[in-house]
């Protein structure tokens, strides 16, 4: 039994990647079998768990243009044994241009982690998304079970939230039927201001009942782990940051039905 | 005389907003007529300033496809009066298919600006671009004469840059023979942090001479200006961000020989 989500949202810097990266680590940690997909041109999630993301082919685009078997694009953690990632580079930014009159252009990564789940029986599938809501980001959320959306405790992260749903249930409407809002993260969530909590009040207004109760702290040892290529729980277990990742990560497997 | 300036850096959530922003209410503060461009679907310049991204048609998509004139995008900053605004709003997202098949599509925005220039005498044009190395950047940077890019003071803000030095270096062989980098900022940076130190010490050495002395602290009241719909000047003059932005004013002025 697997289950696929997709971290998104178009505005940029909200944490996508950190969450991708340290809910990936901590569930791995957890004794779950995760497969974290780096969807972003970038390579902030490749490189921020310590991968070279330069030297490592086949990668996502490969596999997306089918040049490579899904297979064969595995590389897994070092350190983290139940850990595995699709790595990325900038190569991806030709997936736009190649896929551009492929009528299945939206279905490529549902094709493909639909190969590899025949060969392994990954538990959770996370996907790290790019801050746009281009052919990346439909090939996520077609290819996924459910949505997880960080929110940045900041003004302007309240403004793009309705594109995001917008597209959400045009994707379920034309693509995706079973596509699910699993849920809304706060993050960089500074304890000090009153911009924080307005955004909080508002955002568990606006999402009631899907908002995580576990708030993501502004923490500098956060920002500090990708610098030495670690998941927070291997860089500062104890800081602010990871504690709060630990929780989500209940908290994710509580919704699950899982322990 | 007139200098277009590009915000861009395909990183999300850098700063080129509230960049954009508070460089162009200070020019015009200091008494240069200034065009604030909001390239961005988010329209999050639109809105951090105070205007309604949604009811202002004709706006910058709309003269993109040349459904409408340059001149009749334009709005006037009600309390700065030497700042102007083409705004945004979601509808830009469709400039991609809308443009996609013809042959100018890269060219769009330049024809719109040389229009604009032959009836106005704007000094200053920034254009504040999307997270992306899309149509939108692409057109922003075929357009200008200078691409000023802010960095974020953490780690994969420097994994990010020689993207974005690549694609200039394309646009300038292809279609731009002037486009010049006309400089690098340092955002949100942290005077706590080791990685604030590290990041910079590193941005100086990679860009020797090109990144400007002034950097841009991590400051709660910049992040809060854009939910009052004002710039920094406005929303609290004497903060640490706002001290920042005017000494970045005056050594854009000086690389530009102007008082
Ligand atoms: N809770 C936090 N506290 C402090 N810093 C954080 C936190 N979460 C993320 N960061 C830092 O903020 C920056 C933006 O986060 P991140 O890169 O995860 O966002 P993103 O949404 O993936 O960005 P993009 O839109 O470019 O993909 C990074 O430098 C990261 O290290
Ligand atoms: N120096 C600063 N101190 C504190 N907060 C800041 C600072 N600069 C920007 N911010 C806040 O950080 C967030 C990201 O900044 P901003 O939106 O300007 O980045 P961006 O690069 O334009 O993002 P995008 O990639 O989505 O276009 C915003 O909520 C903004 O208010
Ligand atoms: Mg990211
Ligand atoms: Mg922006």
């Amino acid at each position: 039994m697997s289950r696929i989500i997709s971290i998104a949202n178009q505005k940029g810097g909200v944490g996508k990647t950190t969450t991708s990266i340290n809910l990936a680590a901590c569930l791995a940690a957890s004794g779950k079998k995760v497969l974290l997909a780096d969807l972003d041109p970038q390579g902030n999630a490749t490189s921020g768990i310590g991968f070279n993301k330069d030297d490592l082919s086949p990668n996502i685009y490969e596999m997306l243009i089918q040049k490579a078997a899904p297979e064969d694009t595995i590389r897994r953690h070092p350190f983290i044994k139940n850990l595995h990632i699709i790595p990325s580079n900038i190569e991806l930014v030709g997936a736009h241009n190649d896929l551009h009159d492929d009528p299945r252009k939206y279905f490529k990564l549902k094709h493909s982690l639909q190969k590899l789940l025949a060969n392994h029986n990954f538990e959770y599938i996370l996907i790290d998304c790019p801050p746009s809501l281009g052919i990346l980001t439909v090939n996520a959320m077609i290819a996924s079970d459910d949505l997880l959306i960080p929110i940045q405790s900041e003004y302007y992260a309240m403004e793009g939230v309705s594109l995001i749903i917008k597209t959400l249930q045009k994707i379920r409407k034309k693509a995706n039927t079973s596509l699910n809002l699993f849920g809304v993260v706060l993050t960089m969530y500074d304890m000090r201001t009153n911009l924080s909590r307005q955004v909080e009040e508002e955002i568990r207004k606006h999402f009631t009942g899907r908002v995580f109760k576990t708030v993501i702290p502004r923490s500098i040892r956060l920002g500090e782990a990708p610098s030495h290529g670690m998941p927070i729980i291997l860089y500062d277990l104890r800081s602010a940051g990871s504690q709060a990742y630990i929780k989500l990560t209940e908290e994710v497997l509580e919704r699950y039905g899982r322990k």
